[in-house]
């Protein structure tokens, strides 16, 4: 039976029939852990990050690592052509990799890169949203609720005074931002259920 | 299969990748 893997976290969505169940993802995971561990070092840069619980820094990570390279890896979808690059940089059209078994998550996928590109963010300030997505207090198994909340609202605050100082007449931006999240974690659950799907075969 | 972050091995990577800065800054 034909088995594809139509994360673009892959090479390639193309898997060798040969290989075991286990070396497939044995290749998996070599392909996404260096995407996982650039997380981790941009983790690490957010002021304040490095000062919360170790638990709470890797409950954080666990459950928003994910979030940060949808948000990063945006690029990797072009809504224009309808393709996505995969990390091997071959592009597979949005048909292709849905023939290949891709389910409804590719296409809010593709839907939410392109809104997010379509805010036309610069670097920094996606950076700072970047670091309001992982650092969110309502993640599950948080031990200190009031030190995670406390770095959130500061991080907020400051995504919003940057915005405010770079798009002086367009007050929207900061709040199409905000209402990103919960498409976010909308994603995020569609993910986690595709992988325990995987999993599971 | 609770925990899909767990089954990819997420938190063993976000684990080392954490420690690796604490041995550094214990140097």
């Amino acid at each position: 039976r034909r088995r594809h893997l139509v994360c673009p976290m892959n090479t390639s969505p193309h898997v060798d029939p040969q290989k075991s169940g286990h070396e497939v993802w044995e290749e998996f995971s070599h392909s996404f852990t260096p995407a996982v561990r650039e997380v981790v070092e941009f983790a690490k840069k957010i002021p304040g990050f490095r000062d919360l619980s170790q638990p709470d820094q890797v409950s954080l990570l666990k459950a928003g690592t994910f979030e940060v390279l949808v948000v990063r890896f945006a690029s990797l979808f072009d809504m224009k052509d309808r393709t996505v690059t995969f990390l091997g940089g071959k592009k597979y059209s949005v048909d292709t990799l849905r023939a290949m078994g891709a389910s409804d998550l590719l296409n809010s996928m593709v839907d939410f890169s392109e809104k997010l590109t379509n805010l036309g963010l610069s670097e920094e300030e996606m950076s700072l949203f970047t670091a309001v997505v992982l650092v969110s207090a309502d993640r599950s198994g948080i031990e200190n609720v009031n030190s995670v909340e406390a770095l959130q609202e500061t991080l907020i605050r400051a995504l919003r005074s940057l915005i405010t100082k770079n798009h002086p007449n367009e007050s929207a931006i900061f709040t199409k931002l905000l209402l990103k999240l919960p498409d976010l974690r909308s994603l995020n659950n569609m993910h986690s259920e595709q992988l325990l799907a995987f999993k599971v075969h | 299969f609770g925990d899909p972050a767990s089954n990819l091995g997420l938190e063993d990577i976000i684990r080392k990748a954490l420690m690796g800065n604490l041995e550094e800054r214990q140097d």
